[in-house]
């Protein structure tokens, strides 16, 4: 282990531990330089796994699942000090949290170049693996290891797991699994399954329901076979699927938990797992678009009689 | 772009402190800490529509694990298992409800190389919203123990 990278004295820790943590930088593709924080098992670090946990965005930081969700400290809400957390993972496993893509969290590029995609992010990610396997933690090489993350990691996970595996002629690891929570994993099931369950939580009635259903499926019975509320062009579907997304994503649910208080703090407009939200968005904005042209056109041809 | 109905200002705080940084040796010319970054967000270049391919390779080869907060709606339990179940994986067990704390912690279908697993009563960040039985899915995962 590196012991430049090791966290000696961590500000607002009053609780003992019985593990080690580092934290420093993974080198990236083209020089891109991404921040980890690595927490070892308080149990058998020897022995147990390695898990590697992302969150998602793009664009959002892991320091949330380590100082929020899964770590082992937590951040009170003083932001000064930290409280354990009971249920960390690292009481079972070795947890890896890494900030990517560039420019996400304490990473970043050299040439402050912040534009990347899909496909740079799973080979940085990559590259960034093998720098821990190689050169900070060879140790660990050895030990069971599994790609985890959550939302938008619902692309960075797969993408990974499949270079890793590619990669396995040139490069070992012992990858032995991967696990996504509340992951993206299609834009299409993803947005035609919310309206399903939009209306089986009662978020609308069936006034709506009955016009979703007679305006985007085919046949008298909806189903995900025959419904299409991701990407029909009819404007009848389309004015349909617009107001039950206001009413699932821009009425003042919680989206992220929808029996949780909303409560106001440093959250936008927009959502760091905005990946299926924005897509809606954007589909809705060139849907309403093309609406709203349809729309104007009919009126300045005058066709009146136009249903 | 920090999301809607959560509150991250105590992870700015702490992050941002001087002394943290240089506890975790971030550099001087580093910038400050934000929970999301809108220029990466906004140029991100999104380059898949779907995971599929990617699963119907993984699946052959490693085990995998897909988990819901069955409360969240920005990538909600249902989209994720009509994905599952898509793939046409061989079923190794049928549908049934998981147990933890003494309550249910939420239903479990496993696939051949695939586990589908939702987490009763949690939203979008599982292991924040239900620390126990998040512990408890990852624990019957990695060491292949009953869900």
């Amino acid at each position: 282990a590196p012991a430049e990278d090791a966290i000696t004295d961590l500000p607002g820790l009053n609780h003992t531990i019985g593990f080690r943590h580092f934290s420093g930088y993974l080198n990236g593709a083209q020089g891109k330089q991404l921040h980890y924080w690595f927490v070892e098992s308080s149990r058998d670090p020897a022995n147990d796994p390695l898990v590697l946990w992302m969150n998602g965005g793009p664009g959002c930081s892991s320091m949330e699942g380590l100082l929020a969700e899964l770590g082992p400290y937590q951040v009170n809400v003083d932001g000064k000090t930290l409280r354990e957390n009971p249920y960390a993972w690292n009481t079972v496993a070795n947890v890896l949290f890494l900030e990517a893509p560039a420019c996400v969290g304490f990473s970043y590029d050299p040439n402050d170049d912040c534009r990347t995609g899909d496909d740079e992010t799973s080979l940085s990610n990559y590259l960034a693996l093998q720098d821990f396997f190689l050169h900070k933690f060879p140790e660990y090489r050895k030990n069971e290891f599994y790609i985890t993350g959550e939302s938008y990691a619902g692309i960075y996970v797969p993408t990974l797991a499949v270079r890793v595996l590619k990669g396995q002629k040139d490069f070992t690891i012992n990858l032995q699994g991967y696990a996504i929570g509340n992951g993206l994993s299609s834009y299409e099931l993803n947005d035609d399954s919310i309206i399903f369950f939009a209306y089986f939580h009662g978020l609308f009635g069936d006034e709506l329901w009955n016009r979703l259903v007679s305006h985007c499926c085919t046949g008298s019975r909806a189903s995900k076979e025959n419904c299409n509320f991701y990407n029909s062009y009819w404007p009848l579907c389309i004015k349909s699927v617009k107001e039950a997304s206001d009413i699932v994503y821009n009425e003042g649910l919680n989206m992220y938990n929808l029996y949780d208080d909303c409560p106001t703090g440093t959250g936008g407009n927009f959502t760091r797992y905005e990946a299926d939200l924005s897509n809606i968005l954007r589909k809705h904005k060139h849907h309403s678009d093309l609406l709203q042209k349809t729309k104007e056109r009919i009126v300045q041809l005058g066709e009146a009689n136009l249903t | 772009l920090d999301p809607p109905c959560t509150n991250g200002t105590n992870l700015l705080d702490y992050l941002n402190m001087p002394e943290v940084r240089k506890a975790i040796h971030i550099p001087d010319h580093v910038q400050k800490f934000e929970l999301c970054n809108d220029e990466v967000n906004m140029n991100f270049k999104r380059e898949y529509d779907t995971m599929k391919p990617q699963y119907q390779y993984l699946t052959s080869k490693i085990r995998g694990l897909v988990y819901n907060g069955d409360i969240d709606m920005a990538c909600n339990f249902l989209g994720d298992e009509w994905f599952v179940e898509s793939l046409d994986l061989r079923v190794l067990e049928k549908r049934r409800m998981w147990h933890q704390g003494g309550q249910v912690g939420g239903f479990v279908k496993r696939f051949q190389n695939l586990d589908l697993v939702t987490v009763r009563g949690a939203g979008h960040m599982v292991p924040e919203d239900k620390p126990g039985p998040a512990l408890k899915m990852l624990v019957s995962f990695l060491f292949k123990k009953p869900y």
